[in-house]
């Protein structure tokens, strides 16, 4: 899976995730990325997510909207996903990461899993990491 | 401070030796698409080319690339939303499509649905004018090595692909 979130210079949000899907999955199963507020889920008013991860658990607990859903309860980005990450790992112990990015450009990387690879551009900084903490 | 532009590369184990690939790969798309951002680009447009670039990057699982299902074929999924309207399209399962995402943003913009979902995904993406690829343009050597290593019966595709529990 790989994915995308922006906020660009007039304030508009999107979000974008493609995949191939789980490894050797049956014929015909479709994960969280094409249903909206799983695999992603973008408001002007309030942020943009993209997951990755199993997505037979981020269907469960709709990852995306959950992640806006606490914004919109004054959560920061990090805090917000953090929350949201540890509800799926604990209520359905599913693993996985997202990035998020909200209407004044505060972004955040998280993930539940040992690895995620990713990177950021914001003004002149290019940031980019893999392992958790980086 | 805006404009932002924040990509991922998906979760999972990722070998060793696909480490630098995988990292430079989310950088490069990075840097490719931003410089558009700050020159009054669309954050619509900036996440499909972002998302388009590391589709076809063979270091990810998304595209070239792609995991295989039981039977060793591509079927994909991909979703865009664009925050001014809650806006969106979707394709799943679609077959022998590059660039899926782009069919999802064609499904946002030239209908009134959410999503379209196998064989009418990839009628819709016959009717516009979206090429056609082989499956096996799709299928890289890691993708089919994997497929068949976790064929085995006691095998765990799940664990294979995103590792134990943190």
């Amino acid at each position: 899976t790989v994915g995308a979130v922006a906020v660009d210079a007039e304030g508009n949000i999107a979000c974008a995730t493609s995949t191939g899907g789980m490894l050797n999955k049956m014929e015909g199963r479709v994960g969280d990325t094409a249903c909206i507020g799983c695999g992603g889920y973008a408001d002007n008013r309030v942020g943009a997510v993209s997951p990755t991860g199993e997505g037979e658990a981020i269907m469960k607990v709709t990852l995306a909207r959950l992640i806006l859903f606490h914004m919109e309860q004054g959560r920061s980005v990090e805090a917000a996903a953090d929350e949201a990450l540890a509800y799926m790992k604990d209520r359905v112990g599913g693993l996985g990461g997202v990035v998020v990015v909200d209407p004044q450009g505060e972004w955040s990387v998280r993930f539940s899993s040992l690895q995620m690879a990713w990177a950021a551009a914001q003004q002149q900084t290019l940031h980019y990491g893999l392992y958790t903490g980086e | 401070m805006l404009p932002v532009l924040v990509v991922h590369g998906g979760v999972g184990i990722i070998p060793k030796e696909r480490v630098q690939l995988s990292c430079a790969g989310v950088q490069a798309a990075v840097r490719g698409v931003y410089s558009k951002l700050q020159g009054q680009g669309s954050a619509m447009d900036a996440v499909v080319e972002a998302v388009t670039l590391l589709w076809n990057d063979p270091h990810f699982s998304a595209g070239l690339g792609s995991v295989l299902n039981a039977k060793g074929e591509v079927e994909m999924d991909a979703i865009v939303m664009d925050g001014r309207y809650l806006a969106s399209g979707a394709v799943s399962a679609v077959r022998k499509v590059a660039n899926p995402v782009q069919l999802a943003r064609l499904v946002m913009d030239k209908t009134s649905h959410l999503c379209l979902t196998g064989e009418g995904a990839s009628q819709f993406a016959r009717s516009m004018g979206v090429p056609e690829v082989p499956e096996e343009s799709l299928i890289t050597e890691y993708a089919r090595m994997r497929w068949k290593k976790n064929l085995a019966a006691d095998a765990n595709p799940v664990e294979c692909q995103m590792g134990k529990m943190g």
